[in-house]
């Protein structure tokens, strides 16, 4: 564990924090994709399933349930809560998952290292993370005055990605046999898709406004 | 094990 790693966990668990801050704080969801919020269980789900197969360490353990609960808990609130269902914006929401996901499996079954179904499906849960906040850019581009704790999360998320970046800098060229082009790949284009958003994110800073896409 | 390594990641 390297603390570019250990950087990017942190930021990882703190955007998700700040997610349910808002949700709880102000007993809205305005503004957040559940499109989003979905895919990104889906991804801890094939994700961790080797939870059942491999131990690892006690942070990993701790971490993928941390994970797995806050996403399942977020779209818990948006679909059932009786006053935070009411504030999503689902006529604004209208990113079609289907168009990632299909591409995703498809992609997952050819481009893969091991044919058995725990990697292909390890493998589809890293293709789909690259392009989950999709939905997620959409609804903010529609959103009017995107407020400090959505335009919050959305850059610790983006922050996380380039920080896993680093992380895989240092460990390329500090442990010999690491080599993972699938994520490379799919974590380089994950960040790349944030870089228009920092950028209006900086500016707005900058200038001391409210934050919005245009 | 090298192709490994990044399922120690999160």
């Amino acid at each position: 564990m390297n603390i570019f790693r250990l950087a990017a966990d942190m930021t990882h668990l703190i955007s998700i924090l700040v997610l349910l801050l808002k949700i709880h704080a102000t007993r809205s969801c305005r503004g957040i994709s559940l499109k989003t919020q979905d895919l990104y269980a889906l991804v801890f789900l094939f994700r961790y399933l080797d939870l059942f197969t491999r131990y690892i360490s006690l942070y990993n353990t701790v971490m993928k349930l941390v994970f797995l609960g806050t996403s399942f808990s977020i779209i818990y609130f948006m679909r059932f809560h009786r006053v935070v269902r009411n504030t999503y914006d689902k006529e604004q929401d209208t990113f079609r998952s289907i168009f990632i996901v299909v591409p995703c499996a498809v992609l997952a079954l050819l481009i893969n290292q091991e044919r058995s179904v725990l990697e292909i499906l390890w493998t589809f849960s890293i293709y789909l993370e690259a392009v989950a906040i999709l939905p997620q850019l959409v609804l903010l581009q529609r959103t009017q005055n995107i407020d400090n704790l959505t335009g919050n999360y959305v850059f610790l998320l983006g922050t996380y990605r380039g920080l896993y970046i680093l992380n895989w800098i240092y460990r390329y060229l500090t442990e010999p046999h690491y080599r993972q082009w699938i994520v490379w790949l799919s974590g380089v284009l994950q960040t790349g898709l944030y870089v228009d958003f920092f950028y209006y994110y900086f500016l707005a800073w900058r200038n001391n406004q409210k934050l919005s896409l245009p | 094990e090298g192709e490994k390594a990044s399922k120690d990641e999160l």
